[in-house]
């Protein structure tokens, strides 16, 4: 495990380059190494199948939301931290693309913690844990748990129909 | 991993809960306004989130239960995490590490890490040993995972830093 | 049709309480006027059942969405523009909130043009016209237009999966 | 009602396309970058949005057609629109409004209501007339429908005081 900077960076970025192979096929991402001694960074480049290089603000949110998320994942790779909280980060995810995410998701969840909060049913349908949360008329929450392999029949109450 | 989660009166979870977290992925469902959110900035929270703005409040004694229809406010809200190793650690450390947070209706604030009363800063460094930080990259609230898109190159590459 | 804001506001308040009243069932809402003659304003303020009075703030997103609605479909209710253009506004609801929402637009399209982009599949059920919008390999977009009477097949292709 | 948005080189719309809208719910579906949310843009662009960030952009002229994987960039971009009154209006104007505007890749701009060049201050105003201006309430972006929410008060009665 190398210390410092250089260390995580070599580590991230190839797992940030896998990250964006499997959420956006056929396109390309890197992250960059920017700026000089006073102000050194990195920036985030991602050029989906198809299209020229251009800023990230000029993707659309679908896309936005994979890239963060694919930085994220890729740190998670590299240097996982004891678990990772992740509150309706998918809504801006067409079907296709969240099926993407969640298969990464899926696979790092066998040696990291996550906890989703969630309205779709694709990401309850992985959930190897679920709750509930659910609040009477009297304005307080209370928790419903159900341990589950993989099974999503119990959500159906709780959650969104899409298309 | 995060093996439970315990909270009573904070925000809308009135009376004492605990979860049970598993391994793998947990998956929180629910309709809106039932206390999803509620719940993962208890989270935050306890692990010493300080900002108020990003508990959704303009004070940090606004996240103690304060009332709903036929029940009367909470005096105090009290949130512990129990975070365990999943594999022991070669570093010098326990490989369980427990942390209370505590605020009454007045503001009056405490923490405790391992049953002992301690300071915010000891919660911190206890959690920075894990990655576990403030502003960790783990935790992505509603509303702002598209962050890192419109985050300066000196803050991404400080993410960086602070994940290794 | 009273000029200034005190007609605008008397019409709009009214609407503004049905609308809380429809996408909050047992809810309360009202647009308060505070502030002084320096600094007049109008505070939106919304209780949902079995809740005490909040700041906005402490809503949840689907709340704070539903009450964001409210108010803009309170004004279009009283004193219409040629259209709306929303963006995936309703990515936070859940199914129930979803629902309510889509009858009152659905009522509202009656005598106002709507057009709203979407991932929801209970949106592209109540469309009257459908667009479909897809890129090639080229990163060249292109329609394909399908004229409804409140049909949703076609837009299989297109549209997300949700609980 | 808006009857007709016609677009060529407008992001990502390389070609001309035109939709013929609907009176009632018009539903705009699509994957993730398709372009469905650039089609959302022409429209406020057509309307006169001058603040490139709003449109996701660092200068104007991005919003051209910069090309693809095997499609050059475009010479210029232009968004045409036509209001039509769905009921004869008692205000004295015209039942119908078509707005030209264009701007080509050296950011050479130019604007036409009902066929005569005209001025970005001249789409502002017959727009404002029909409820339409900049800023108007009727249009809510991508990630911004909770914006009414986090408005101060001034800012609300101000929207109040525009729909009068
Ligand atoms: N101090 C408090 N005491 C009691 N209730 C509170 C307090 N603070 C917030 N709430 C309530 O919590 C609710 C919001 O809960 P939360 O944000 O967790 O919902 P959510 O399940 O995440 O919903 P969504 O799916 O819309 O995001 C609000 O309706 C609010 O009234
Ligand atoms: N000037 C331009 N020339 C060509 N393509 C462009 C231009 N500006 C933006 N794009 C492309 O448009 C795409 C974004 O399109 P848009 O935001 O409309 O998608 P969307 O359909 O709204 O997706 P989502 O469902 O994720 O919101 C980006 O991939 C970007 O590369
Ligand atoms: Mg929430
Ligand atoms: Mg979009």
């Amino acid at each position: 495990v190398s210390a410092g900077f250089d260390g995580v960076f070599t580590a991230v970025r190839a797992r940030f380059e896998e990250m964006i192979a499997a959420l956006f096929p056929g396109g390309q991402g890197r992250l960059a190494v920017i700026g000089d001694d006073d102000d050194p960074g990195v920036e985030i480049q991602v050029v989906p199948q198809g299209k020229r290089p251009r800023p990230l603000a000029l993707l659309s949110g679908g896309e936005r939301t994979l890239v963060a998320l694919a930085f994220c994942l890729a740190i998670a790779t590299a240097r996982p931290a004891p678990f990772y909280l992740l509150d309706e980060v998918e809504a801006a995810l067409d079907d296709t693309n969240l099926r993407r995410l969640l298969a990464v998701v899926r696979r790092l969840s066998e040696h990291t913690q996550f906890v989703m909060i969630t309205h779709q049913q694709p990401t309850v349908e992985i959930a190897d844990t679920l709750f509930g949360v659910t609040m009477a008329a009297d304005g307080v929450s209370e928790i419903v748990a159900r341990r589950l392999d993989r099974g999503a029949e119990s959500a159906r109450p709780f959650v969104r129909r899409q298309l | 991993m995060l093996r439970q989660i315990a909270l009573r009166g904070f925000k809308s979870f009135a009376q004492a809960t605990s979860l049970e977290l598993g391994p793998g992925l947990n998956v929180i469902v629910g309709p809106n306004g039932s206390g999803k959110s509620n719940l993962a900035e208890a989270i935050v929270w306890a692990m010493g989130e300080q900002r108020a703005a990003k508990l959704r409040a303009s004070g940090m004694s606004e996240v103690v239960f304060s009332g709903g229809a036929h029940r009367p406010p909470a005096g105090l809200a009290e949130v512990r995490l129990t975070l365990v190793d999943e594999e022991p650690a070669d570093i010098g450390r326990p490989s369980e590490v427990e942390v209370v947070r505590r605020i009454t209706r007045t503001g009056d604030a405490g923490y405790r890490l391992n049953g002992a009363n301690c300071r915010l800063l000891d919660v911190h460094e206890a959690l920075a040993l894990r990655g576990l930080g403030p502003d960790a990259l783990a935790v992505i609230r509603q509303g702002q995972v598209e962050a890192v898109c419109t985050s300066r190159p000196s803050d991404i590459r400080a993410m960086l830093e602070e994940a290794a």
